[in-house]
């Protein structure tokens, strides 16, 4: 009697012990399914940042182009001053 | 009552079976 | 004497379950400090994207800009060759 008590409690023990497994697991599968975004995430940002820098590095050549055309006119403004004079 | 049917994938087990021989969840396993 | 050995083998494999239970309790875990990049990641990518757009549209004001310039700067070319020719 108290062996098969115990021996009936010990497999309802099991059962619990089962749905836990089972819960655990489906949550380790969901988990995967959101880990799976990390890499995409992480290429994502690479080459977001790779085109910011080429946008940065190319704005820069720009600017130095405008300043030198900049320069350019202002010396052009001087000399069709001084022809005027004249 | 000398052997039980798994629940999860229908095996029949002995009933001295405490987890299914295949499987091997336990026999009140839902 | 079946009642016994049955009841041991419940036992024994109520304990293997539990280490199954462990050791899917750590996964999850281990996952759940993964998943703690995936909003990080986000962000990254999203600050990168913002900067990226904010770079595009300064280089393409630049550009206008260098565009006038050189304008300007062709049409006070033209007007030193006029004044030199009188």
């Amino acid at each position: 009697g108290d062996l098969s008590s115990r021996l009936e409690e010990a497999e309802r023990a099991l059962a619990l012990k089962q749905d836990h497994i089972d819960k655990l697991k489906e949550e380790v599968e969901q988990q995967k399914g959101s880990l799976e975004t990390v890499p995409v995430l992480t290429a994502q940002a690479e080459i977001y940042k790779a085109d910011f820098l080429a946008e940065r590095e190319a704005r820069e050549k720009l600017n130095q182009k405008k300043e030198e055309l900049q320069e350019q006119l202002n010396q052009a403004m001087v000399e069709i001053e001084a022809l005027k004079q004249e | 009552l000398n052997e039980w049917q798994c629940k999860s994938c229908t095996m029949v087990n002995a009933a001295s079976s405490i987890l299914c021989e295949v499987c091997e969840r336990p026999r009140l396993a839902t």
